[in-house]
């Protein structure tokens, strides 16, 4: 990615899958 | 041009996997282990053991759903590195460090090799 603005996004990315239904 | 890169990414995606483990969900193998059976995701452990790795890449083996290991491998041991495997965290106590770091010899994981090897001469007092 050299030269590509990266922009760092800190936050949770996908969703969570329970731990038990 | 610009890239978002998600910085949690990686450690969200092995949490879910171990969510996935810890309710079965197509976990595909059973590791026995003396009399301990373990469920895990081959893909996770080939990921992670260089063992695993050959076993996995093997056509003749690929298929399998149970793989023993080694009798001499201890139980607790292997449960510790494989908690490793599906959460980035090793938990090394001092009772269980040489059945750790052996069984990381067996599973061919060489950075947590030298991580023992590491722990065990900084709480060597001599």
């Amino acid at each position: 990615y050299e030269g590509v603005n990266t922009i760092k996004e800190m936050g949770r990315s996908i969703h969570e899958i329970p731990r038990q239904d | 041009d610009s890239c978002i890169q998600f910085t949690r990414h990686a450690s969200d995606v092995l949490l879910n996997l171990n969510r996935l483990r810890n309710r079965d969900i197509l976990t595909d193998v059973t590791i026995l282990v003396n009399r301990q059976q373990f469920r895990a995701h081959k893909t996770v452990l080939m990921a992670c053991s260089g063992l695993f790795y050959t076993i996995f890449t093997d056509s003749h083996k690929c298929n399998l759903n149970a793989i023993s290991l080694d009798p001499k491998v201890d139980p607790e041991g292997f449960a510790i590195l494989l908690e490793f495997m599906y959460t980035s965290r090793l938990t090394l106590k001092e009772s269980l460090i040489m059945a750790i770091m052996n069984t990381a010899i067996y599973l061919q994981m060489d950075h947590v090799v030298d991580t023992c090897h590491r722990f065990i001469k900084s709480s060597d007092p001599s």
